[in-house]
């Protein structure tokens, strides 16, 4: 899981 | 960013919103899982601080603010402020029994063994199990508001949309994180008997009572 991609949802 | 997310969060902002004005209105937090609160502001202390570490965008950090800030009035508003009124005879399921187990799966299933991914999963899990005791609390009352009803619905639907988000991510972002799919799917399940009610009762003009 990229840093990011997920926590970019909240 | 895209549509089934941004009213999948609109929806949720509009469920902690309810909560508040019906609590701040009313003077009250009869039929609220002080429970259930308690479990959303442990979910949103834990997941969101990345804050701290990570700037995604503005809408980002002003949305985990908000949470993290709404979900504390709202203890504050039922443990203290409102008290008197917390119905704390009815709100009897034991934290202990989803904090500890849901605690030991984020240790065991997460996708990187770092104290803020764990904390992410454990948020992620705990999520998916915290509305619990406001449905023990409804199923031993038999009834619910209709205002903490559209409040449930609000909330539910959240994470139901979040799902319509994670398949349109899947096939167009090639985005795929099966921790939060999984348990949002979970989430999601635990509300189909409410929508359900909420559906052939409450959207008719009806109180919502539970089936004896």
């Amino acid at each position: 899981r990229g840093d990011k991609d997920s926590k970019d949802e909240l | 960013m895209n549509i089934f997310r941004l009213i999948g969060d609109m929806s949720h902002l509009l469920a902690i919103v309810l909560l508040l004005l019906k609590m701040w209105k009313t003077r009250s937090c009869a039929g609220i899982s002080g429970k259930s609160q308690i479990l959303f502001a442990l979910v949103f202390a834990t997941r969101y601080l990345d804050l701290f570490t990570a700037f995604i965008s503005a809408y980002n950090s002003t949305m985990k603010l908000f949470f993290i800030s709404t979900s504390l009035v709202t203890v504050y508003l039922m443990y203290f402020k409102f008290r008197a009124t917390y119905d704390a005879n009815h709100d009897t399921f034991r934290l202990e029994f989803l904090v500890v187990p849901v605690g030991g799966l984020a240790f065991l299933v997460n996708h990187n063994f770092s104290p803020l991914e764990i904390l992410w999963t454990f948020s992620i899990y705990l999520e998916s199990v915290a509305i619990l005791p406001q449905l023990f609390m409804m199923s031993k009352t038999g009834e619910a508001e209709t205002i903490t009803s559209h409040y449930l619905f609000a909330l539910g639907s959240y994470r139901a949309l979040y799902i319509l988000n994670w398949v349109f991510r899947y096939y167009f972002e090639g985005f795929f994180d099966l921790i939060a799919v999984v348990a949002g799917c979970v989430q999601t399940i635990l509300y189909c008997d409410f929508f359900y009610l909420y559906i052939t009762k409450v959207l008719k003009g009806k109180k919502l009572s539970l089936p004896a």
